[in-house]
């Protein structure tokens, strides 16, 4: 039972903004450099955003480092990369066919 | 595919090893 709350994560759909709700249901996600230091089970919002999208990849090979520059377009890529090690370090993921691909270990 | 089991017993290691 994990929270389901990754933005865009169907694939390319863009938020069409509501008239009434667009304030409420945007509003948490504006500000993202202060937010990414907000702590959810020990990780940073930034660290949960690529784990989660690295859970969400089955294939055997795992999640290519391009996919997620694609996914996190907000994220430059040495953030990505420091992410990804401290991740590896920790071991909630590790590399596969290469340094550039990524599967999660607490997946099965 | 050697390589991402034995990357994956690492990762499984050193997850083990953090938790503890």
């Amino acid at each position: 039972s994990k929270p389901q709350n990754t933005m865009g994560g169907g694939g390319g759909m863009s938020v069409m903004p509501t008239s009434h709700t667009s304030m409420s249901s945007m509003g948490s996600t504006g500000s993202y450099s202060a937010a990414s230091m907000m702590l959810v089970n020990g990780l940073s919002a930034n660290q949960n955003q690529v784990l989660s999208l690295i859970k969400s990849c089955h294939e055997p090979q795992g999640i290519s480092m391009q996919d997620l520059k694609q996914k996190l377009s907000g994220m430059s890529v040495t953030v990505i990369r420091q992410i990804v090690d401290f991740l590896s370090n920790e071991g909630h993921i590790f590399s596969t066919i290469d340094e550039d691909h990524f599967r999660s270990t607490d997946n099965e | 595919l050697e390589r991402i089991s034995k990357n994956k017993k690492a990762a499984l290691e050193r997850l083990a090893a953090n938790q503890a």
